[in-house]
């Protein structure tokens, strides 16, 4: 209870009054490389002793921190424009379920490594592994939530970190005397199949108008969409198209007015 | 632009304070993503297919949903990956609704629920609070979208 209670967050910056409590800190993943993944919890409204836990993650890779799910998604608070102070969101996921924000993996956010050429070699094994490690160790800082329901969430890149890391917990299920109550997972915008997520991407593109006939033609034509790395000649073709052809938009909502 | 803003905040000694973070003080900044990371990642996998009919054969609730107008992953790209799994249909398509209006579209697999959010970009709780929120607590709750 004590590394509970030195984790528990009195109050934020600027913070709205709030009835929920938050938990926010370090769990050790790797003790030779002195790795470790921050994480950040905010309880549900009501009932937290019997909402279900939601472990969230974004995508990149090398973006899976606070910054996204917790302040500009599903968390409870939005940052304000100065910067100054946090406003709440009236549609946060914690009316529903405890979230818990993982920076993962180590390199992302506040979450480090002492090994610095762990940045240099990190990858979907090592983030499973690390991410499963959490998940048992934070369980045990926080018992109360050892059989409570469990879901992961995430968008972008962690359509990756989201089904490895529930991958990693059911072969440890196998093995463990304490299961792990996962449910289920839910993935957004997820990145899923090299190959087809790239057809389907220039596709879109075409279908919304978005490039050329030609332009089209040539990606289906150069690229050969099962490579992990394209040719040069397809990179230059996507750089074409974005630079050339979509214009000044947010690629990430095409109706959106860009941030510039 | 919220992005920004995040920059600015949880750079803030105060804000790491009552965070408890960054308490090794770490040799770099705060930063929403990791370019280091991006341009070293190491190894990935070609197709997360597979993990799904293993989550699904054990029982697993999975749930795969898409803002229809990102263009960086967009519904066509998920549309063509989960075509792969050729899984049976168990609630054939529909439009879904939060608060009278069409969230967006649905279909219901056996072992995947496959769900649009409409007018949603790559962060769909951002651009559509009350949608994703519902999608939330349908997910949760283990039902279908709402059809009214």
């Amino acid at each position: 209870e004590e590394e509970e209670e030195a984790d528990r967050i009195v109050e934020l910056p600027g913070q709205p009054t709030v009835s929920f409590r938050q938990f926010s800190g370090y769990v050790t993943v790797n003790r030779v490389a002195g790795r470790a993944l921050f994480y950040w919890l905010t309880e549900a409204t009501q009932n937290p002793f019997r909402k279900p836990l939601l472990i969230w993650l974004n995508g990149g890779p090398g973006c899976s921190s606070v910054a996204y799910g917790a302040s500009e998604e599903i968390g409870p608070f939005r940052i304000n424009k100065t910067a100054s102070g946090l406003y709440l969101n009236k549609f946060s996921w914690n009316t529903v379920a405890n979230l818990l924000f993982l920076e993962a993996p180590a390199g992302v956010g506040f979450s480090y490594s002492n090994r610095s050429s762990d940045l240099l070699d990190t990858g979907d094994r090592r983030t499973a592994k690390d991410s499963l490690e959490f998940v048992i160790r934070w369980l045990e800082r926080f018992p109360r939530y050892k059989n409570r329901e469990l879901y992961i969430s995430g968008e972008s890149y962690a359509g990756h970190y989201v089904p490895q890391l529930a991958q990693q917990i059911i072969m440890y299920n196998a093995k463990a005397k304490h299961p792990i109550n996962l449910k289920g997972i839910m993935v957004g915008n997820a990145v899923t199949d090299n190959y087809y997520d790239n057809l389907g991407t220039v596709t879109y593109w075409w279908s919304h108008a978005m490039i050329s006939d030609q332009t089209y033609r040539q990606l289906m034509s150069t690229c050969d969409f099962h490579r992990q790395k394209e040719s040069d000649e397809c990179e230059s073709l996507y750089s074409y198209a974005m630079d050339q052809e979509f214009g000044n938009i947010d690629q990430y909502n095409i109706y959106a007015p860009p941030c510039n | 632009c919220t992005e920004k803003y995040a920059e600015i905040y949880y750079n803030r000694p105060d804000v790491q304070k009552a965070l408890h973070a960054n308490t090794t003080t770490i040799s770099y900044k705060w930063t929403a993503c990791s370019e280091v990371l991006n341009r070293n990642w190491n190894d990935t996998d070609v197709s997360v297919l597979p993990i799904y009919r293993e989550l699904m054969a054990h029982g697993m609730r999975v749930w795969v949903f898409s803002g229809d107008v990102d263009s960086v992953v967009p519904v066509t790209a998920t549309r063509y990956s989960l075509a792969q799994l050729k899984l049976a249909t168990k609630i054939p398509w529909y439009p879904w609704y939060v608060k009278n209006q069409v969230g967006g579209w649905t279909e219901v697999y056996e072992g995947l629920t496959f769900a649009t959010v409409r007018g949603a970009g790559h962060e769909v709780p951002l651009f559509k609070p009350r949608a994703a929120l519902q999608l939330f607590k349908s997910f949760i709750a283990g039902k279908p979208l709402p059809k009214s």
